[in-house]
């Protein structure tokens, strides 16, 4: 049985640092 | 050969790991089933990874896409409020803070994945990520 890591179910929606 | 010649898992398009049952492992090494994460399990495991942050991402708008069964959502994230846009298919679900999984359309979700979904609306805080390294 896979077993997938916690952050792979949220995104990242980090900004791009363009400041 | 599949009898009912259908190669495809009911969760094409998706990524496998939001089918209800499936086994997530926690930053402190436990595990549980997708179905059955709660808000705290994020927030703990952000504290726990020491590289992570949870942010709070308020979906300020959600449009309709040219790709069809896709929608745009624009979150506003982070103590920043950096506005963000996202694509995901309208049954990709979110994890909303104290609410819980919630997808644009929870039917589909339910229906694909058999993950129990609220409706994602306007003004829902969603949980996402981020380094914590960066400034």
């Amino acid at each position: 049985v896979p077993v997938f890591p916690w952050h792979s179910l949220v995104p990242f929606l980090a900004p791009t640092q363009s400041d | 050969t599949s009898p009912h010649g259908s190669p495809s898992s009911p969760s094409a398009g998706l990524p496998p790991f939001f089918m209800k049952g499936s086994i997530i492992q926690l930053a402190d090494g436990e595990l549980k089933r997708v179905e059955d994460l709660r808000t705290e399990d994020f927030v703990q495991s952000a504290e726990v990874s020491g590289e992570l942050k949870i942010d709070s991402s308020t979906v300020e708008s959600i449009e309709c896409s040219r790709t069809p069964n896709a929608v745009i959502i624009q979150f506003s994230v982070g103590e920043n409020k950096a506005q963000v846009c996202v694509e995901v298919l309208v049954e990709y679900p979110f994890f909303v803070f104290g609410q819980g999984w919630s997808s644009c359309c929870p039917d589909r979700t339910t229906q694909l994945l058999a993950l129990s979904c609220a409706k994602l609306s306007v003004g829902d805080v969603c949980i996402s990520l981020t380094f914590k390294s960066l400034k």
